[in-house]
């Protein structure tokens, strides 16, 4: 494995977006890592839309009935993939706009620009989070978002932090070494992409430890996911 | 009442609590907080319906103040302070801005585990 890796530098992962007052932010987690995965199947990068999913995808979890996809009020990253295969794909962020509230479905399926071929859920270990990244492209993940709302910037590594998972992010690189002042001292971190905008932690992304110390920090290697794309074509 | 809310879910949060000692040093006059909350508004573009509202959200703001502080105790190696949601109380940030159901159980039928792939080399 590398030491440092980072998806943005490799033009695979799209501009911050900002999912506004809505909590949709499994949506933006699950169209983050497709336009990873297309990127690579592909070589282009499309801006993909989460009003579709917003919209129309209120696919559940058939081992936990109360976890279901539903647009504004929450949802699941891989039951969000489940739905992308079973409807075809991702229309562009272009034909279906993000508006930030839960509208009916407009789905139209001769607009899909990207396609899920596989999706697979990555064991809690540090090491094949980084390999699946690698290999696969920005990973969907689950956090504890409680020391995010007052985040401004630098290597978060709470000395203690619920491993409760209530917020979907995009895991889009890591690297070895961020200076931490306090510290004295450098410490290896994920890159993760957020989507409550470019004014908001360091321009929309936040950093966090990892390493054997900071071992799961805030639940963050415990819900991974990683999704393989296939190469759609325009008729 | 909103006060009282705000306080009430200050106390909710016992990870915080437990090992955090009092603020006496860093409580701010009503002045300072006022100016630190005029500035959060300019910068962010917040308005508020009327009067009323805008004095409880500087209740939410000061307190968010406290927990920044809180936060940049626990979590030195970040920096903590006056971010967009800092109008906001933690239940109010959840409600809106996180979604992640069932506390990111990935246990989907049909889903399977990614193979293992080697890392050295």
């Amino acid at each position: 494995l590398p030491a440092d890796f980072d998806w943005r530098e490799h033009g695979a992962v799209g501009p911050v977006k900002d999912q506004g007052s809505c909590g949709s932010c499994w949506s933006f987690s699950t169209s983050g890592a497709l336009e990873g995965a297309h990127f690579l199947a592909t070589g282009k990068l499309e801006v993909l839309s989460e009003q579709q999913m917003v919209d129309c995808d209120h696919e559940c979890d058939p081992s936990e009935s109360r976890a279901c996809d539903s647009g504004c009020n929450g949802g699941l990253m891989t039951t969000a993939f489940s739905y992308l295969m079973k409807s075809g794909g991702l229309q562009t962020e272009k034909d279906y706009p993000y508006v930030g509230r839960e509208n009916t479905c407009k789905f139209d399926k001769s607009k899909i620009v990207a396609q899920v071929k596989n999706f697979s859920v990555v064991s809690v270990n540090e090491d094949q989070i980084a390999a699946n990244l690698v290999k696969h492209g920005p990973l969907a993940i689950g956090i504890n978002a409680a020391f995010m709302q007052t985040y401004i910037g630098g290597v978060s590594c709470p000395f203690i932090c619920g491993k409760h998972l209530d917020h979907g992010v995009l895991l889009v690189g890591y690297g070895s070494a961020g200076y931490t002042p306090i510290r004295f001292k450098d410490m290896p971190y994920w890159i993760i992409k957020n989507s409550w905008g470019e004014n908001w932690g360091e321009h929309g992304y936040y950093k966090i430890c990892r390493g054997p110390r900071a071992h799961n920090k805030c639940g963050v290697d415990s819900m991974v996911s990683t999704v393989t794309a296939i190469h759609t074509k325009k008729e | 009442s909103s006060s009282a809310s705000a306080e009430r879910e200050e106390e909710e949060d016992p990870l915080i609590e437990q090992v955090v000692g009092g603020d006496d040093d860093e409580l701010m006059s009503e002045l300072e907080a006022e100016a630190h909350f005029a500035s959060f508004e300019r910068r962010f573009g917040k308005a508020y319906g009327d009067a009323g509202e805008r004095a409880y959200r500087m209740s939410v703001f000061s307190a968010n103040l406290r927990r920044a502080r809180r936060h940049q105790r626990l979590d030195p190696t970040a920096e903590h302070g006056v971010t967009k949601f800092s109008d906001l109380t933690p239940a109010e940030f959840r409600d809106r801005f996180l979604g992640l159901r069932g506390g990111g159980r990935p246990n989907l039928a049909g889903s399977r585990d990614a193979p293992i792939l080697p890392t050295d080399g």
